[in-house]
């Protein structure tokens, strides 16, 4: 695992982390869900603590398909190529290639379809950097660069939960596995269930 | 474009072997077997290529040439260290399979730091001003 020069990380008094998704995007609940499920991999491992906002401007993170020359010195490349960037702590800033075929659900992995690209993968690896780690050379973790078409990998690697633990703590429920531990700290759904358990 | 599932992808862009969808670094792999010396359209490319993920330092005024220069393969090498591959500085199969793979978009070696599997050997410092890290 690797780090940004200099190690930025969200301070001690911001790790309760609020985001929210570019409006003019207007996702799905189903495209959002995605996005909850990643940040709980890290939030499994860490105290940190993910919680969807309505208010854009105010939000710790911020989420966007953008197309093209989007203004932030990085412009995106069309279909494949550049998957998507993210910034360092503080910024918060996470950038998707909204000319992607992002694949929401299902099984990317039975498809020879070189252009389907599986958001969850990608929102892990890019939740990572907003985090504060850089890429690995450990093929297997979710920082490592590149992504083979069709594939799927979402759960974190020994090599991730080092590197994140070692700038933010361990999530005291964490047990050493990646399976999400339930916590009392879990928030319920509108609905009673709880997002994630053991 | 945001697909419920797999079968919605757009049915153009559907066959494996399409081309219309190509992105621009496919074309990198017509360079396959390139190495030091050479010349070769569109290597200027290739140089923006790893300027971009930060195996080139970064200059206001990069203006790329074509040539297999010594800058070039300083990258390669990097490259081919960070992404576990046989470091020869050639442009060979495995590494140009690599090359062209969709990625993230951040930069493996960020101001001239790496602390990828290149920073673990001093063979590369070299490309930018590289730090050891110890983890």
């Amino acid at each position: 695992y690797t780090f940004f020069p200099g190690t930025p990380r969200w301070p001690v008094n911001r790790r309760d982390l609020t985001y929210a998704f570019l409006p003019g995007n207007e996702l799905t609940d189903e495209v959002k869900a995605v996005f909850t499920s990643a940040f709980q991999k890290w939030s499994a491992v860490t105290p940190l603590t993910f919680t969807e906002t309505d208010s854009y401007s105010t939000a710790d993170i911020t989420i966007g398909f953008y197309s093209g020359d989007h203004g932030d010195g990085e412009p995106f490349d069309g279909v494949l190529g550049t998957l998507a960037h993210a910034f360092s702590p503080t910024s918060g800033r996470f950038h998707l290639d909204a000319d992607e075929n992002w694949v929401v659900s299902g099984d990317v992995t039975r498809s020879s379809i070189p252009s389907a690209v599986d958001l969850e993968t990608v929102a892990v690896h890019e939740i990572g950097h907003l985090l504060g780690l850089g890429h690995s050379s450990v093929e297997d973790a979710i920082m490592y660069p590149t992504i083979t078409s069709g594939t799927r990998k979402v759960e974190l690697e020994d090599d991730d939960i080092q590197g994140i633990q070692s700038l933010y703590g361990s999530n005291p429920n964490y047990n050493g596995s990646t399976t999400p531990t339930a916590t009392t700290g879990d928030r319920e759904s509108s609905d009673g269930e709880i997002p994630y358990l053991a | 474009t945001l697909l419920p599932n797999i079968t919605a992808i757009p049915p153009w862009q559907q066959h494996p072997n399409a081309t219309s969808f190509a992105a621009a670094w496919d074309a990198f792999t017509k360079f396959a077997g390139c190495h030091s010396g050479e010349t070769r359209d569109g290597l200027s490319k290739l140089k923006q290529y790893f300027s971009n993920f930060g195996y080139i330092p970064n200059s206001p005024s990069s203006n790329f040439t074509d040539d297999f220069d010594d800058e070039l393969e300083k990258a390669l090498k990097a490259y081919q260290q960070n992404f576990n591959l046989n470091v020869t500085g050639q442009l060979d199969d495995r590494t140009l399979e690599q090359i062209v793979r969709p990625r993230c978009g951040n930069a493996d070696i960020v101001n001239g730091t790496s602390s990828m599997n290149s920073s673990k050997s001093s063979s590369f410092q070299t490309v930018g001003h590289f730090h050891t890290t110890g983890h």
